[in-house]
């Protein structure tokens, strides 16, 4: 465990905290893609798993089953106590174009070709695109409240911080898992745009509109 | 890659 790959974590954590909090205390979930939120529960769901046949610390399992119960959570709070605010005209990103390409690459670049292995490669190529149908969402409204910006730049900000974190364990272990990496990097450059918008508008304390 | 390959992360 280095800085990078703890503040990485945390800033998951810090994302979903917000996301669950805004939910919560406006009793809405307007401005939320419910697709992108079953898109992570696929992932946690997947790349869990493992839960049951490797244990690796307190700390690791805490946190995979902290992210498996807030998802659970997170889509509950969408799809059923709050379904009425759910935006889902706005919501028409189709998952069909990300799961079926994913599902693909996975069979075919992996570690290793095993049930356990391809759902776990599976896990991560999803998560490297999970955010499109949220950006989408953003995109077709033309606007974000401050604290849906506030829960996508900490979101955003963890896999960067991962992407640190893989090129200390480089220098400091000689440790690299390649697919982690490329899909880590797609999925910090999906969030490079909004990085911009969101460091000149919304910590100016300006609403984040796109040009139209 | 078998070696490399430690899913200590999340």
């Amino acid at each position: 465990m280095n800085i990078f790959r703890l503040m990485a974590d945390l800033a998951h954590v810090l994302a979903i905290v917000i996301l669950l909090h805004k939910i919560w205390k406006s009793r809405s979930c307007a401005g939320i893609s419910g697709k992108s939120q079953i898109l992570f529960a696929l992932v946690y769901f997947m790349r869990y798993l493992d839960i049951m046949t490797s244990y690796v610390s307190f700390y690791n399992s805490t946190m995979k089953l902290l992210f498996l119960g807030t998802s659970g959570a997170t889509l509950n709070l969408i799809y059923r106590k709050f379904k009425p605010s759910y935006d889902h005209n706005h919501d028409s990103f189709r998952i069909a174009y990300l799961l079926v390409p994913c599902a693909l690459l996975s069979l075919f670049l992996n570690h290793e070709f095993s049930v356990l292995e391809i759902l776990w490669t599976f896990s991560i190529y999803l998560e490297s695109v999970a955010i499109l149908p949220q950006l989408f969402m953003v995109a077709k409204t033309g606007e974000a409240e401050s604290i849906t910006s506030h829960y996508l730049f900490a979101l955003g900000s963890y896999r960067a911080l991962y992407v640190c974190n893989w090129v200390y364990r480089y220098i400091a272990e000689s440790h690299f898992d390649l697919i982690a990496i490329i899909a880590g990097l797609v999925q910090t450059i999906l969030y490079c745009d909004f990085f911009y918008l969101y460091i000149t508008k919304v910590l100016q304390n300006r609403k984040l509109q796109l040009p139209a | 890659y078998p070696g490399i390959h430690v899913k200590d992360e999340l």
